[in-house]
């Protein structure tokens, strides 16, 4: 028999109430359920579990591999020397996962160099500086108080000029809400013309991870993301709230604070946990 | 000014009639958007909500309230008793141990409470006992040096080590020792920390909780309470759009309140922690 209403609405609840949950935003949860909703009217009560799980995977499919970015294709690929820049949100993990990419790509053997955009929060240019000398990467770095966009600047003409692949710029923490700090990113972005730019934010984030994605992306616009934390938060809620509101692929999930833990996003990995 | 107008909404209740039940569910269903929003845990809000309706349905609204006026008044009473009233910070001699998870802000936060103990006329000294981050010790001396305030740490050293010689070479009256961010997970950092603990008996074990932290913010409040228990939360980066809603599960798994709440990057952005405008902020 048809799924009666009342019925349909006390499941899409249940399931909306599951996604926020495992920390998905409460937009994007809603946008979710009212595109299921269309799917599911009409069809028989037997068939509704199956018909749900299956329209989710969709939907979630499409949010969660958009544009099929492969970054170490990319990487391959891609004309040298790349450029690319770290941006986000105060503590979300920038300056550890740049050291991580720094490490998977020198270990595939491509020539890394560190630009330390951070010219502002005290010991950054200490902790990028240790990073560096253990990676053995080259860092470019001015004066504590320096030009962001001069140092980013100074790293591209450097990696050009002694035919480096990679230069990865680490920017300091910014609020979305702060007008200047986000003028003072959109010029570092004017300046030295990144080919990819990476937002960085966390998992264990809840609703203002949509709010500041849309807002970086609108600023700056976003290539891609890297979702930190997640062995602390391994729900990935934050994942999806990210994946819809930049529209832009996720690349990695920081898992841990060694150089080793990053691993490469799987769509299928989340799907899973969410109907665990 | 929010609570101002309730007195007076309060002060006019007698004798107004009920107000309709397909409006007030249409009320809840709003606040009820508007908590978890703010990141405020499900099952709390749901919690919440049944007694929010009960209550409205049931308790007479004030003569000329609108149905919204009502709700919300409710609303902010039952936020109150989850919320309670704000640490109680004496500012007399003791120890005090911030934890909490990676990139929370503790490091900047020791720093401002420091300067907030400073103000009031006290001695402050911190220690850095975080062993495990790069350029840690590096951050905390120059936060410190910033308002000179006397700074302990050893580069190469552990942290048990680290607390045992700061503790006995400081000489200010209100220690504050900072720890590496660590989660529930890392057996090996809640070991350490039950050691800092049982070694340095602080007066206070503050944990500092990022404003966006999500549905999780329970959970591993929960765990670092069973650890070494928890005395009071700061929430950090309200200055930002966050609403810190994950702070109603933190007291409430630490049965604890909230002492501070962190308000920018600067040592001067530490507030004490005001129920009315916290709740306020959070209804938006
Ligand atoms: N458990 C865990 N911790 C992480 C991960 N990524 C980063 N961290 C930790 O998060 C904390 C903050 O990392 P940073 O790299 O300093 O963050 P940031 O974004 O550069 O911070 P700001 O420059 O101050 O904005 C550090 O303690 C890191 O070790 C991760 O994937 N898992
Ligand atoms: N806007 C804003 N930024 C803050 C606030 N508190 C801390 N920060 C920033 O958040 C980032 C992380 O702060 P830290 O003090 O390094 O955090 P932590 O908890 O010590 O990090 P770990 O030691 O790696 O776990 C830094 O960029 C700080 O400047 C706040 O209240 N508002
Ligand atoms: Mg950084
Ligand atoms: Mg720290």
């Amino acid at each position: 028999r048809e799924l009666d209403e009342k019925t349909l609405e006390r499941m899409l609840w249940d399931f909306e109430t599951g996604l926020l949950e495992s920390d998905v935003a409460l937009p994007v949860a809603e946008d979710i359920v009212q595109s299921i909703r269309a799917r599911l009217l009409g069809t028989k009560r037997k068939h509704a579990d199956d018909i749900l799980e299956s329209a989710l995977r969709d939907a979630l499919g499409k949010v969660l591999s958009a544009k099929d970015f492969d970054f170490d294709e990319y990487i391959e690929s891609a004309k040298k020397p790349i450029n690319i820049v770290f941006v986000g949100i105060n503590g979300t993990g920038k300056t550890t996962t740049i050291a991580k990419i720094a490490h998977r790509l020198k270990k595939s053997g491509y020539s890394i160099v560190i630009a330390a955009g951070d010219t502002h929060r005290a010991g950054a240019s200490e902790q990028i500086g240790i990073h560096a000398k253990r990676l053995g990467v080259k860092l470019i770095e001015h004066q504590v108080g320096a030009d962001p966009a001069a140092v980013v600047y100074d790293g591209v003409q450097y990696t050009r000029a002694r035919h480096k692949d990679v230069l990865l710029a680490d920017t300091a923490g910014r609020l979305h809400t702060k007008v200047g700090l986000m003028d003072q990113l959109k010029k570092i972005c004017r300046v030295t013309s990144p080919d990819l730019v990476i937002f960085v934010d966390e998992m264990i984030a809840g609703n203002d991870a949509v709010v500041r994605a849309k807002m970086f992306n609108e600023v700056v616009g976003i290539d891609g993301s890297i979702l930190t934390k997640a062995d602390v938060d391994a729900k990935g809620g934050a994942a999806i709230s990210i994946a819809y509101a930049t529209g832009a692929p996720i690349l990695f999930l920081g898992t841990g604070q060694e150089y080793d833990d990053m691993v490469k996003f799987q769509p299928e990995w989340l799907l899973d946990r969410l109907f665990e | 000014n929010l609570s101002l107008s309730l007195q007076n909404v309060v002060k006019k209740i007698a004798g107004a009639r009920r107000i309709d039940p397909r409006t007030i569910d249409e009320m809840v269903k709003d606040v009820q958007r508007t908590l978890l929003q703010a990141d405020v845990n499900v099952e709390l809000v749901m919690g919440l909500s049944t007694r929010i309706r009960e209550r409205s349905l049931k308790e007479k609204p004030a003569p000329g309230a609108n149905p919204r006026e009502h709700v919300i008044r409710i609303v902010y009473q039952e936020l109150v008793d989850v919320i309670g009233k704000s640490t109680d910070v004496p500012l007399s001699k003791q120890t005090i141990l911030m934890v909490g998870l990676y990139g929370g802000g503790k490091t900047t936060t020791v720093a401002k409470l420091a300067r907030y103990f400073q103000r009031k006329g006290l001695k402050p000294a911190v220690i850095c006992a975080d062993s495990y981050r790069p350029g840690a010790y590096d951050q905390l001396k120059q936060l410190c040096e910033q308002i000179n305030v006397p700074f302990y740490g050893e580069k190469d050293s552990d942290a048990l080590t680290i607390v045992k010689h700061g503790l006995k070479e400081l000489k200010g009256d209100v220690k504050i020792i900072d720890t590496a961010g660590r989660h529930a997970l890392e057996a090996d950092l809640i070991k350490e920390m039950k050691q800092i603990h049982k070694l340095a008996k602080p007066d206070q074990n503050l944990l500092v909780l990022d404003g966006a932290m999500g549905q999780l913010a329970g959970k591993h409040a929960k765990a670092f309470d069973d650890a070494i228990g928890i005395t009071g939360v700061i929430i950090t980066k309200l200055d930002g759009t966050a609403k810190g809603g994950g702070a109603l599960s933190a007291i409430s798994e630490t049965n604890s309140s909230i002492a501070f709440i962190g308000t920018g990057e600067t040592l001067d952005d530490l507030e004490r922690f005001d129920p009315d405008r916290f709740i306020s902020r959070l209804l938006g």
